[in-house]
């Protein structure tokens, strides 16, 4: 995979009519395509050079293979990696990059099936972690923007969002790992509630 | 009783019990206090012998736009990082609003749609922001992502205008972000999307964030502004989900947030995921 595709979408949608939506919807429909296309291909090389980058000792550095995926559908709690169960001895491990140039500090947010989990960086520290509920409109898009744009129908919705801080240098990156905390009930995570004002 | 505050950090919100509406904005570290009201509403638009709205032209059919919702019931979720406020206005517009305990700034996600066109009216979506501020016509919209310019209502610098389109005629491109001030603080907010946006009234700032249109503007496209998804055999309008973010600051301090929170939101973390042993992985 290489970004030319991406490059090349791009170039075409400097058309004023894609830059201002006044394309026809045909003709929209095939900008958006060429994008996806585009976009897909680039996470590829992303994954591939991430994979190099960590230096795990485990993984691979390789341009065919990636120990990492990209979530688009993040915004609707679409994330199968994320969503996937944690097992004993496989952790969740997120790299988060900074594209910018200065240190910065964000909050990352990730939807899990259990809130039992602890969020650990990349020194083995523990981080505060808050656990809100799904609600029910995030759900229902999902279902439906899943199927519509992947074709595919989505398992049921996680329960929860996982919530945490992480601090990036300047156009690098840090690892954050996910995982069981060792006995039910013992995370460190804050369960948050809904409160309905009377 | 009276009012819900969230934040847990120095930037509170209060919102009404009863209307389940922002009241007011406080930053307890610069001392900035801006009583402030945000709704949703939306222009109308039916098919014109003249001008239709359209993709092109953004031609309101002259009434005041529809609010939404004048009261609204809210959820509230508390906790050490983030409190938010859920609120559903209607069957198709929602908001969660959320305030990060280290960031100094209010963040809405809105989701609107599918907006509904069974009543043969094309309807295109805003978001209003109403503060106590006297600006005197005065606003600022981004100069595509760069500097700010000054724009003033009615108003051409280079000509003597004639109002015909008091709405159309004073929205302005907008692809980080408006403010106004009134030389004591400012109200700022940046977006996530290239938008328009408009100060109507001395005070506001409103948002256009979603449009659904029933007949074309016969300005060369040929269609209505009508985007549907489809799944199966079953279709409906286009839902959109996004951000936007508010923040209020003392006279003058407000370029610092904007330049730096603009270009964060610009550029977000990329997040890529993987399953891994941590025993096994040497971290860098």
């Amino acid at each position: 995979f290489n970004t030319f595709s991406l490059g090349d979408a791009l170039g075409v949608t400097q058309h004023h009519d894609a830059v201002t939506g006044t394309a026809k919807q045909h003709t929209t429909n095939d900008y958006a395509k060429r994008l996806t296309i585009g976009a897909t291909e680039s996470e590829a090389v992303v994954n591939s050079a991430l994979s190099c980058l960590v230096n795990s000792t485990t993984g691979p550095c390789s341009t065919t293979s990636s120990l990492f995926n990209q979530c688009r559908l993040l915004n609707i709690s679409y994330c199968p990696p994320t969503e996937k169960d944690i097992t004993e001895g496989k952790n969740l491990v997120i790299v988060a990059y900074n594209p910018l140039g200065w240190n910065r500090t964000d909050i990352i947010k990730i939807p899990v099936n259990d809130a039992n989990l602890i969020v650990q960086d990349s020194a083995g520290n523990l981080v505060e972690a808050q656990f809100i509920e799904l609600d029910n409109i995030t759900s229902n898009l999902r279902k439906f923007y899943v199927e519509a744009y992947l074709g595919i129908s989505p398992k049921q919705a996680p329960k929860y969002w996982l919530i945490f801080r992480v601090s990036v240098p300047p156009l690098g990156w840090n690892t954050y790992f996910v995982s069981k905390a060792s006995q039910k009930g013992s995370s460190t995570g804050y369960v948050s509630k809904m409160e309905i004002p009377l | 009783n009276e009012t819900v505050e969230i934040g847990p950090g120095n930037l509170k919100a209060s919102f009404s019990s009863n209307s389940g509406q922002l009241k007011r904005l406080y930053n307890s570290k610069t001392g900035v206090d801006i009583p402030v009201q945000q709704s949703y509403l939306w222009y109308g638009s039916t098919q014109k012998s003249d001008q239709n709205s359209g993709a092109y032209i953004f031609r309101p059919d002259g009434s005041p736009p529809v609010i939404v919702a004048r009261s609204v019931p809210i959820k509230v979720i508390r906790g050490p990082l983030v409190d938010e406020i859920h609120q559903q206005f209607n069957s198709w517009i929602s908001q969660v609003i959320r305030i990060y305990k280290d960031k100094e700034h209010v963040e809405f996600e809105f989701t609107i749609g599918p907006i509904p066109t069974e009543d043969s009216v094309g309807k295109e979506v805003i978001t209003r922001m109403t503060a106590n501020m006297a600006t005197d016509k005065v606003f600022y919209t981004d100069s595509n992502g760069r500097d700010f310019l000054k724009r003033v209502r009615d108003y051409r610098a280079d000509w003597d205008l004639q109002v015909t389109q008091p709405v159309a005629g004073n929205y302005y491109p907008v692809n980080l972000g408006m403010y106004i001030t009134d030389n004591k603080s400012e109200l700022s907010i940046l977006v996530d999307r290239a938008t328009g946006g408009a100060s109507i009234n001395d005070g506001e700032i409103e948002l256009m964030l979603h449009r659904r249109l029933l007949y074309d503007d016969a300005r060369g496209v040929g269609e209505a502004l009508d985007e549907t998804v489809c799944v199966g055999t079953a279709s409906e309008g286009l839902t959109v989900r996004g951000n936007y973010y508010l923040g209020i600051h003392k006279n003058d301090d407000g370029s610092r947030w904007r330049r730096t929170t603009g270009q964060e939101i610009y550029s977000p973390l990329v997040l890529a995921f993987g399953h891994e042993n941590q025993e096994e992985w040497r971290a860098s």
